[in-house]
């Protein structure tokens, strides 16, 4: 099928099984097309795709059918991904001013492996040498998403390192340290650790440090270090 | 060069290995 199809799917009223069959197949086409044809699905596509996933978020705790909605809205954080895989699919992504706050309001405990998803991706455009700033919007939109539902801003991450998950652990350590190793001033990064601290990860780190899992313990070592490095230069 | 792909996926490698980290 080509992009131009699947944008005109998208624009019907596609719902539970068949937007699901829809955002599946073009997961795969975005994974496995060339970069031009990611280029005509382009703007439109991207906006779409987001307007399902605003739309899915509204819906998520009304919905008689939640549990397809939630795989429709994992589906379309894969499709995002992939389509964010080349510049000009990435450039979109952060131009567009619902990109990241979408993601991170898909920041979601409940759905362990959707979240994994999320905070790779989130972590990613932290750490993006262009723009250079990108690590302070994805704050900003966890803040702000904090201040909406009246919770720390770092809850989510924190429940998130609560669960089962050792992949879900690891990627929360993982957005937490692209987060902080990202700030310039060495103030904020210590402010930003006593928070996260204060807030439990202090406890969490005793219990996770036993986990034998080469991804986390990678993450826990650049949580440490930089930690150490920092309060040397203090 | 708009054409790159692979970005996403390099990304992610460096965050996971800890690449990504390493202090300049």
């Amino acid at each position: 099928k080509s992009a131009l199809i699947y944008i005109q799917e998208l624009k019907t009223d596609l719902r539970d099984a068949q937007l699901l069959g829809c955002l599946e197949s073009l997961r795969v086409s975005l994974n496995n097309n060339p970069v031009s044809w990611v280029q005509t699905f382009g703007d439109e596509g991207l906006a779409l795709l987001l307007a399902f996933l605003k739309k899915l978020q509204e819906e998520r705790d009304e919905s008689l059918n939640a549990g397809i909605g939630v795989k429709c809205q994992h589906e379309i954080i894969r499709c995002l991904k992939a389509f964010m895989n080349n510049k000009h699919g990435l450039k979109a992504m952060l131009m567009s001013p619902e990109g990241i706050p979408l993601l991170v309001r898909s920041i979601n405990p409940k759905v362990p492996h959707m979240m994994v998803d999320v905070v790779r991706i989130l972590s990613a455009i932290c750490i993006l040498e262009h723009p250079a700033n990108s690590h302070e919007r994805v704050l900003e939109c966890i803040t702000e998403h904090g201040e909406e539902q009246e919770v720390e801003r770092f809850q989510p991450l924190l429940s998130g390192m609560q669960k089962n998950s050792i992949t879900l652990k690891a990627g929360c350590m993982q957005l937490i340290n692209a987060l902080i190793s990202r700030v310039e001033e060495l103030d904020f990064r210590i402010h930003l650790r006593s928070e996260l601290m204060r807030l439990g990860l202090k406890d969490m780190l005793k219990e996770v440090r036993s986990i034998e899992n080469e991804e986390l313990k990678v993450q826990l070592q650049v949580f440490e270090e930089q930690a150490e490095e920092d309060s040397e230069d203090l | 060069d708009g054409d790159e792909t692979g970005i996403m996926d390099g990304l992610l490698e460096a965050l996971q290995s800890g690449a990504a980290f390493k202090r300049k």
